[in-house]
């Protein structure tokens, strides 16, 4: 749009009411768009300029610093009452500009642009010398321990078999030698029991993803594996307004057609084997 | 009569509108 002389933004202060709704919003937006990784909540708000739109309404610019949770993204509980990642943990974070618009009382985001970092090993080990940091999601170590944690959850579950959906996190720990990882599964039209190729389940078209945690630790001749995991009921998505205006298909999945049920569930439920 | 000399009224603590307040930690 061609600069507008005399346009002056409005300033408002970072912690203002009106300020956090949007901040809030942007949050949202976040938590209901990212497809991967954790669910993310708000930190600070570094920067606010409120600029008039025209003919109404206005525009939020906004600069927020987010935490990662760990919650994982796909699991259904607010982002309210999600634990954040403390730094001992390995803390992740996001910096992100976002352009929120506020028109007759109702905040739509514009436009959102999101970076995560972890946090750095230096800060990491002053707080926890001997903690585990974050290893890359390729390492041999964590592909394996992935593998093998969910191959023992596929052989002691008797129902749907598990595929892979993504590795979400993973640390190698010196002592005792092992690899923690997490990773996010989905149901397969296969029974776990009767698997002989893996490559011939398909995912159901009413998803279920799960969200698990497993400890790989070797040992003299061999390893053990502990998983566990937490399946997410399948959840409704709702069209979410973009910014032209045009209902977007559904964020999670296009697939999830199942309606909402009458008597909404537990957010999530601990089903399955511990190996 | 003496006077208490006048003494500069301290302005109040200067309001920084941005950053906000940190909720959690700072990475």
């Amino acid at each position: 749009a061609p600069h507008i002389p005399g346009l002056v933004y409005r300033e408002l202060d970072c912690d203002d009411p009106e300020t956090e709704q949007a901040a809030l919003v942007a949050v949202d937006y976040i938590n209901n768009h990212v497809l991967q990784g954790y669910k993310h909540t708000l930190n600070q708000i570094d920067k606010v300029k409120v600029w008039p739109r025209r003919p109404m309404g206005e525009v939020f610019e906004l600069e927020i610093d987010t935490l990662e949770t760990t919650c994982y993204i796909r699991d259904p509980t607010p982002v309210a009452n999600c634990t954040v990642r403390q730094l001992m943990e390995h803390a992740v974070e996001g910096d992100c500009d976002f352009q929120v618009l506020k028109q007759d009382g109702q905040f739509t985001v514009l436009f959102a642009k999101c970076d995560s970092s972890p946090d750095s090993a230096e800060d990491v080990r002053k707080v926890c010398p001997q903690c585990p940091l974050l290893a890359p999601l390729n390492d041999t170590k964590v592909v394996h321990a992935v593998e093998v944690a969910l191959t023992a959850f596929n052989t002691q579950s008797n129902g749907s078999y598990f595929q892979l959906v993504e590795v979400s996190r993973a640390q190698l720990v010196p002592l005792p030698p092992s690899t923690y990882v997490e990773f996010a599964v989905a149901a397969t039209d296969c029974v776990a029991a009767e698997v002989t190729d893996p490559a011939k389940c398909n995912l159901l078209a009413e998803k279920q993803y799960g969200f698990c945690k497993a400890t790989l630790t070797e040992k003299v001749g061999g390893e053990d594996v502990a998983v566990t995991c937490t399946m997410f009921q399948t959840q409704p998505v709702l069209p979410q307004p973009q910014p032209d205006g045009t209902e977007a298909s559904p964020v999670a999945d296009s697939a999830v057609t199942a309606p909402p049920p009458a008597d909404p569930p537990a957010a999530a439920l601990v089903v399955g084997p511990v190996v | 009569n003496v006077a208490q000399p006048s003494v500069p009224v301290a302005a109040g603590p200067v309001v920084r509108p941005c950053p906000g307040r940190i909720r959690h930690f700072k990475i």
